[in-house]
């Protein structure tokens, strides 16, 4: 309905700008609607200004800039629904060590009402992962899968 | 709602019969390239037969059953089941495909159709719902998808 | 023929005159996100004029020149000068664009229209050739380009 | 010319090959024309089969493996007609590091005769550098960049 439509935009809208400068340590974002005459027809536009930066159009902001906004989003969207478990496949390949440590603290924080997978080959997110596997190809396009034992071992992987 | 169990066998590089238990928290899936981590996300995905189906790297039976390699030949199935823990409920969903072409769903191992696996989702707030699977790529093109590819997926968390 | 120098001002994010030296051999460009790293292929691309332009993140005067921040204005010029080296001979290509839209290209400090800059890395063999430049985010999506794209790539070498 | 395209065509469809199964230690790749009867019109199609595994469509490869064999490709190419200078963006981000290393041994062997300007975030990619330039941004939106003295300091950017 219209209504509910309206209020999940403000709500998610209000959230997108506070976890955007969660994830950018300042800044500022919101979503607009592109048809404010058909909410119910209208699409919605991203707006997202890094701390201290100038406004500009969204092509403009860099390849890790881009991913942290997207993944502001999602999470905007998690903060007014919840979801019930969360997939992410190399979501952190684009991002610097100090973003990726401020989304991976904003991921361990909404843990206990989202599960999370994330495929990852960097080594801060596996860090912070509660379980850990790995897969390999000892056979050419066969699968093998096993447990990382986290502790002892989890050090060997972090070397 | 979580994921409990995951049970592969006969999906793309899943040749061996594979049982991947989740526990709720932060599990990280991690490997060298081509070994099969993606696969394990396009499993969950065609599980649930969502409309992703088509952006599924391949979604003919050819390209979803494993096809075989030098020592062992292609299979003839592939099968998937997902273990989703509610409260004190567990909802198996399964999905099976033959290379004729041939495809069953189960719930609780009642032969369904999608749509039941859907409508039954959909009632514990699962569904087909896009925002919470990143498939690999996705995020850096996330931003330049049309807004109402955007608006689509609020109104599924809405 | 390789670059020598790289000298930026008033392009992007370079407010402040920047010259970055380059030698043979590999130079790796490191740092946080958004710091500008992509900012120099862009100004190389620039200078270059190559067919790239509709791709380079923006290519109006407004997103090509420095738009300014809390402490300092816009600038009204973005400026780029690119050395490169071939034996004992030194090529010096300058590309100016103002925020009328106005644009200016000089070879080794004399005026000359795009053509002729083109022209002359034609004959050393380096002109619009796509084929050793390769953008972030582009390497993923490039075995999925047209097929006459991946000609297009060949063309320029051969 | 017509016979210059076909034998640029032959020479780097036979370097693609090899080119493949040095950077996947083994298997096999090649390039088509789609058009045989107008090869001056013909567009180019990439097959390419990692070791040991079945031959499938290009789509059906992992991340890493599309990176890869991209990579092979323009690689291909400069064996062909070596690039006076090789401007890659980010192009390591989906490599896991055993593929990352034989890219970069293949980079490390052709330095002499192309000049390579690597944009990265891996470490590995950093340590076969001859020279490291850093960007920063101690005011929002005005770059500053510095060089990165190699030897003392090397080790200090590799912990
Ligand atoms: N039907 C199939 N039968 C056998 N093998 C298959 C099939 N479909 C895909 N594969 C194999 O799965 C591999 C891809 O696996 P996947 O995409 O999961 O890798 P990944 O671990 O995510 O790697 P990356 O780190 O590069 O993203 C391909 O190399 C392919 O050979
Ligand atoms: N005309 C301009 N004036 C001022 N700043 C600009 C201009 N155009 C782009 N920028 C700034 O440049 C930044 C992008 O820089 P760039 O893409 O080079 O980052 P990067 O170092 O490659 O980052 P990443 O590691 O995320 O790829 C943007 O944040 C933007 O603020
Ligand atoms: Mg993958
Ligand atoms: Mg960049």
């Amino acid at each position: 309905s219209k209504a509910q439509f309206l209020k999940a935009f403000q709500e998610v809208n209000k959230n997108f700008n506070e976890v955007f400068s969660l994830l950018f340590n300042g800044g500022h974002a919101e979503l607009n609607l592109t048809d404010l005459n058909q909410p119910l027809e209208s699409g919605i536009e991203i707006t997202a200004q890094p701390p201290g930066k100038k406004l500009q159009r969204m092509s403009l902001l860099s390849g890790g800039e881009k991913s942290l906004t997207s993944l502001a989003f999602f999470f905007a969207l998690f903060r007014y629904k919840p979801a019930p478990f969360c997939i992410l496949d190399e979501v952190d390949a684009a991002l610097d060590d100090i973003n990726l440590g401020r989304f991976l603290s904003l991921m361990k924080k909404i843990k206990n009402q989202t599960q999370f997978i994330i495929i990852t080959h960097n080594f801060k997110t596996m860090e912070v992962a509660d379980y850990i596997y790995g897969t390999t190809m000892p056979e050419p396009s066969i699968t093998s899968i096993y447990s990382v034992k986290l502790g002892k071992d989890k050090e060997r992987i972090q070397e | 709602m979580f994921i409990k169990k995951l049970e592969i066998h006969g999906f793309k590089s899943f040749q061996k019969r594979t049982k991947i238990v989740f526990h709720p928290g932060i599990t990280a899936i991690i490997g060298p390239n081509g070994t099969g981590k993606s696969n394990i996300v396009d499993s969950i995905l065609w599980v649930l037969g969502g409309k992703r189906l088509k952006s599924l790297r391949g979604e003919r039976s050819d390209d979803i059953i494993f096809n075989g390699n030098t020592n062992h030949p292609p299979m003839s199935m592939a099968d998937v089941t997902l273990s989703l823990g509610h409260e004190d409920e567990e909802l198996n969903i399964n999905h099976r495909v033959f290379r004729s072409g041939e495809s069953e769903y189960r719930l609780n191992s009642k032969t369904v159709r999608l749509k039941d696996i859907q409508d039954t989702l959909w009632k514990k707030s699962v569904g087909e719902k896009d925002y919470f699977i990143i498939e690999q790529g996705s995020i850096g093109l996330f931003l330049s998808s049309k807004p109402i590819e955007k608006r689509v997926l609020l109104e599924e968390a809405a």
